[in-house]
C-alpha cells in the first residue's frame, strides 16, 4: 500500500510536468521542421489527433442548450447589445431590430433580414450564398485543393465516393470523373466562405440548380475560423458537414455547409429528415481523420414516381446554421 | 461555420472576388 501511494504521489506530481515538456518539445520540433522545409506551419498528425480528441461535441451541445434557454426581457438589451458590439452585428438590417423580440440567444443568432437588404445580382451566373469572408477560391481540378493558401484538403475525402459505378470505373482522376461534361470545355472550381459569429447565419442558393443527393458526414466540431483553417490541413474533411450534390446548367454542382464548435447544427428547410450534431457517445478519437461515416439520401424523387423534391433558383433561402 | 461550393463551369469562368474580402448574400462571385 505504501509503494502504491508513493507511486501515485510521484505520478500526480510529475506527470503534468512531463506532459508539458513533451508537448513543448513536440511543438518546437514541429516548428523547426516547418521552418527547415519552408512549408506553412500546419498541425502535425499528433497535434491533429490531440485536437480531435477534445470533447468539443459535448461543449457544442451544452452551448446549444444554453443558447436555447429563455432570455428574460430585462437582460435582452444588455446581452444582445454586448453580442452585437462584440461581433459587429448590424441589427438595423434585421427584420426585427428590437432586441426584445428575441426570446433566446439562438433565436437572435438566426435572425432573418429585412426584405430587400440583400440584392441578388441578376446578371452574374453565380452569387454569394451567404454573408461572410472569402477564405479561398480557385481551380479544384487536382485531388488536393486549398482550404486557405498553402493548406489543402482532399476533394475525395470531402465529397465522399463518386456517385455512380461508371464514374469510379473511368480511368481518370476523381476530380475529372466528377465532371458531367466530357468535351473538355469545363473545369472544376471551388469557393470557401467563412461566416463569422456576427454574420447573418441563414444561407441561400448561389444559382439555379437541382440537388439530387444529400450526404451528411458525422465528424468533429472543430473551429473553422480562418486561423484554424490556416493551421489544420483537411479541416473540412474532419468536421461534421452536410453536402448536396447535383447539377446546374454548366454541369456538376455541390453545396456544403460545414459545422463548427459553437455552430454545430445545420438546418435545411427542404430536408426535414436531416438531423445534425447528434450525440455520438464517448467515441473519443474513434475515427482516424477523414474517414467518417456518412448517410446518403437520394433527393431525386423521380425514381419513386414523384417529382424531384427541390429545384433552387438563384437567391432562394436554403437553410440556416444553429448554435450548438 | 463555412459554406463550400464545388462546381463545374466553363474554362473561361472568372472569379470577381479576392481572398479575405467580406461578401454579402447575392453579390457576384464570378462571371463567364
Amino acid at each position: 500500500r505504501n509503494a502504491i501511494s508513493r507511486w501515485t504521489g510521484f505520478l500526480l506530481r510529475w506527470a503534468p510536468m512531463g506532459l508539458c515538456v513533451f508537448g513543448a518539445i513536440e511543438w518546437q520540433l514541429h516548428k523547426f521542421r516547418s521552418i527547415r522545409d519552408g512549408a506553412p506551419r500546419t498541425a502535425s498528425e499528433f497535434q491533429s489527433r490531440v485536437y480531435c480528441s477534445l470533447p468539443l461535441r459535448i461543449m457544442s451541445r451544452c452551448w446549444g442548450w444554453l443558447a436555447a434557454c429563455y432570455m428574460p426581457n430585462p437582460l435582452r438589451p444588455y446581452v444582445y447589445g454586448w453580442y452585437s458590439s462584440m461581433f459587429k452585428v448590424n441589427i438595423e438590417e434585421a427584420l426585427y431590430s428590437d432586441f426584445n423580440h428575441y426570446s433566446s440567444m439562438a433565436e437572435f443568432f438566426t435572425r432573418p433580414l429585412k426584405e430587400g437588404v440583400r440584392v441578388i445580382n441578376g446578371k452574374s451566373p453565380l452569387v454569394s450564398p451567404a454573408d461572410g469572408k472569402v477564405l479561398h477560391f480557385g481551380s479544384a481540378s487536382d485531388s488536393l485543393i486549398e482550404q486557405v493558401k498553402g493548406v489543402s484538403y482532399s476533394i475525395e475525402d470531402f465529397l465522399g465516393p463518386l456517385q455512380t459505378v461508371e464514374q469510379s470505373r473511368e480511368a481518370m482522376s476523381y476530380a475529372q470523373a466528377l465532371k458531367q461534361k466530357r468535351d473538355g470545355s469545363t473545369e472544376l472550381y471551388q469557393c470557401v466562405i467563412y461566416l463569422a459569429p456576427g454574420d447573418y447565419h441563414r444561407f441561400h442558393s448561389p444559382t439555379a440548380w437541382e440537388p439530387t443527393v444529400r450526404r451528411h458526414f458525422s465528424g468533429e466540431l472543430l473551429s473553422v475560423s480562418p486561423k484554424v483553417a490556416g493551421w489544420l490541413p483537411g479541416l473540412f474533411c474532419l468536421n461534421e458537414r452536410v453536402l448536396y450534390m447535383g447539377h446546374w446548367n454548366h454541369g456538376f454542382f455541390s453545396y456544403t455547409a460545414v459545422g463548427a464548435t459553437n455552430v454545430g447544427s445545420v438546418e435545411i428547410y427542404m430536408d426535414s429528415e436531416l438531423k445534425t450534431n447528434r450525440w455520438n457517445g464517448f467515441k473519443v478519437g474513434a475515427h482516424p481523420p477523414s474517414t467518417y461515416e456518412y448517410d446518403e439520401l437520394l433527393l431525386n424523387a423521380k425514381q419513386h414516381g414523384k417529382q424531384s423534391l427541390q429545384k433552387f433558383e438563384k437567391g432562394d433561402l436554403v437553410g440556416q446554421f444553429n448554435m450548438g | 461555420s463555412t459554406i463550400v461550393l464545388l462546381f463545374e463551369a466553363p474554362k473561361n469562368f472568372q472569379f470577381d472576388i479576392v481572398a479575405g474580402q467580406t461578401i454579402k448574400v447575392g453579390e457576384s462571385l464570378g462571371h463567364i
